[in-house]
């Protein structure tokens, strides 16, 4: 039975951040 | 057509929590995020408010989620199908179309609105240590 780590579960979103 | 389904949003798949506990993804709620997070080191947890949601123009037959992320609010805007689930702070699996989450996974989700606040992860960043908290 496969097992998936949890953070594959949510989007990474990372800040856009210009400097 | 979607030829790759991720299977770890079937219903019934086992998922680890950072802490090692093994639970079934439809059981998951929002604290196994939280403290799954504080103990990855790392990771971090952000909220990611659902700003605006519309087809995508690049990609037909997706939709386009515009987030405001995080404590700065920055802008993200990611392309996914509509059946993709994300986990809504308090409310649990939510997505754009539940039906076809339900047809394609099985797992039962609320109908992802303007408004809602979704589990996301960032790296974590050394710059504001008040989040850290020692044991």
């Amino acid at each position: 039975v496969p097992v998936f780590p949890w953070h594959s579960l949510v989007p990474f979103l990372a800040p856009t951040q210009s400097d | 057509p979607a030829p790759s389904n991720p299977s770890h949003f079937m219903k019934g798949a086992i998922i680890q929590l950072a802490t090692g506990e093994l639970k079934r993804v439809e059981d998951l709620q929002t604290q196994d995020f939280v403290r799954s997070a504080e103990v990855s080191g790392g990771l971090k947890i952000d909220s990611s408010m659902v700003v605006d949601i519309r087809a995508s123009q690049q990609r037909p037959g997706l939709v386009s989620l515009h987030f405001t992320v995080g404590e700065q609010q920055s802008k993200v805007t990611i392309d996914v199908p509509p059946e993709h689930p994300f986990f809504v702070f308090g409310q649990g699996w939510s997505s754009c179309s539940p039906e076809r989450t339900a047809q394609l996974y099985g797992l039962a989700c609320h109908h992802l609105q303007v408004g809602d606040v979704c589990v996301s992860i960032t790296l974590q960043q050394q710059m504001q240590p008040q989040q850290h908290k020692q044991p």
